[in-house]
């Protein structure tokens, strides 16, 4: 009664029926178990301080230096059972809500975001981070794409070609992401793919989390002389932008991992193209 | 005649440094949004046009009688093409094409209004399928961003997703054929579902 499995085939996901949060990552075909936790958190972009005067903005990534926030511990879930699909939705605030998709034959998770409008009226901007946590002893170490090609080795706080003397401890270990980001315990492995260029990092072990939304209340005086507050407009009544997305996600043994974020990230990068006409069976046939 | 051309300027012009890491302005960020916009709509043009082309047995594309058209705001659930009332006469026909290299089974995910439709393949064979309701999630994003970003207000939200599962070969294509579920019972391999929420 206290867990919620979804998952139409050998890969499961099971929610605490009493948080609504993802608890557990299965796949029984290969015999990979993961406890993991997933949660949407905001870094509180920082407007410059007394020793540096520097703003987060468009071209700078920089919290304020508090942990950042999380938007709920509990969590209000709807879920879906089918044939072809299991959904989990779920609503982590007013204005952060995702859908978990596990479809039959598949081997992965989809996880649909959207978030926004990120509210500023409390003066702050909000960089929005999706966070996986698990209890993988990754020993500071992950992979990220470089330009959606050939994973490379990240280690936390370390550069193999210079001597690095880390300011910023969140942004000065975050990277690109146009393909994925994955951690290893040498046993299992533990990969997101995105469908779309974000930033990531794994700020402790057993840890991923990628940035999927920000909006900031000033410029970081880099040349852009704007700051990152986009909105949408009807009616000359403007609200924040907001973001509708996919990460994927997919657990496996050490080493197998690659096959599955090579081919599947290729898919993602040129999904089915649909197209669409209304006509009569019979004649579209003959012809 | 439409074009990739228009789609690879504002592909060079998005080149640049700014547009790239998302530091442009904001009149500029509306340039490249506006010009991408243009080039993707006449490369879907194409796109139609050439779909019409591999899918008719006739020698020449001007006389293929089909014309086709793509929905790229599925995610918000509008497409005008799925929502249309759908007929025992006539079919949605769908034309999933797959750009990759390799065989690919994937599940197609579309807007309907109609909770009674069957789906077939090319051979005429059931297959199965699942309604999932449109959250209101999605259907508050979609009134907003088609009134912002298209300029009309969509008529009523479509209730349903219609899921079902395709299968395409490499670089190739293979057409499903969607109606009114007339014979529905018919059929012991077809299986549907409507799942509610818990």
């Amino acid at each position: 009664n206290e867990t919620i499995e979804i998952g139409p085939g050998p890969f499961k996901l099971q929610f605490s029926s009493t948080s609504g949060q993802l608890k557990r990552i299965t796949n029984h075909r290969t015999g990979v178990d993961i406890p993991i936790n997933q949660s949407f958190l905001w870094y509180e972009a920082s407007s410059g301080d007394a020793a540096d005067g520097q703003a987060s903005g468009a071209y700078i990534f920089r919290p304020d230096g508090a942990p950042p926030v999380p938007s709920s511990s509990s969590v209000p879930l709807k879920v879906i059972q089918g044939p072809l699909v299991d959904e989990v939705h779920q609503q982590f605030n007013s204005w952060i809500y995702q859908v978990i998709r596990v479809y039959k034959e598949k081997e992965h998770a989809e996880i649909e975001f959207t978030i926004g409008p990120i509210p500023t009226d409390d003066g702050t901007g909000k960089e929005v981070i999706t966070r996986l946590m698990t209890n993988m002893v990754t020993n500071s170490t992950f992979y990220t794409d470089s330009n959606g090609r050939d994973f490379l080795k990240r280690v936390r706080d370390y550069r193999a070609d210079w001597n690095l003397q880390v300011t910023q401890p969140v942004s000065g270990n975050y990277y690109p992401l146009n393909l994925g980001i994955y951690s290893t315990d040498g046993k299992s492995e533990l990969s997101v793919l995105v469908d779309r260029g974000v930033g990531g990092s794994s700020i402790k072990d057993g840890e991923i989390e990628i940035m999927l939304h920000r909006r900031l209340l000033y410029d970081d005086s880099r040349g852009v002389a704007e700051a990152l507050d986009e909105q949408v407009c009807v009616n000359y009544a403007c609200e924040g932008l907001t973001v509708r997305g996919n990460y994927y996600l997919s657990v496996d043994q050490f080493g197998s991992g690659a096959h599955w974020r090579r081919t599947f990230g290729q898919q993602i990068y040129s999904p089915l193209l649909l197209a669409f006409a209304h006509a009569d069976e019979e004649s579209w046939k003959s012809s | 005649n439409p074009s990739t051309l228009s789609l690879g300027d504002a592909l060079g012009i998005a080149q640049h440094h700014d547009a790239v890491t998302g530091t442009a302005k904001q009149h500029t960020t509306n340039d490249y949004a506006k010009r991408l916009s243009y080039g993707a709509s006449e490369a879907e043009k194409s796109v139609d046009v050439a779909l019409s082309c591999i899918t008719s047995s006739r020698n020449h594309c001007a006389s293929a009688a089909v014309s086709f058209s793509q929905c790229n705001l599925l995610n918000i659930s509008y497409c005008p093409a799925t929502e249309k009332v759908i007929s025992v006469e006539k079919s949605l026909v769908v034309v999933a094409y797959n750009p990759l290299g390799w065989y690919q089974t994937d599940f197609v995910r579309i807007p309907v209004n109609d909770d009674k439709l069957a789906v077939r393949d090319s051979d005429g064979n059931y297959i199965a399928t699942q309604l999932v309701e449109v959250d209101n999630i999605t259907s508050s994003l979609r009134r907003l961003y088609v009134e912002a970003y298209l300029g009309v207000s969509p008529k009523e939200t479509p209730k349903y997703w219609l899921i079902f599962q395709v299968s395409i070969p490499p670089i190739g294509w293979n057409t499903y054929f969607i109606s009114k579920d007339s014979q529905k019972v018919a059929h012991s391999e077809y299986t549907s579902s409507y799942a509610t929420m818990e």
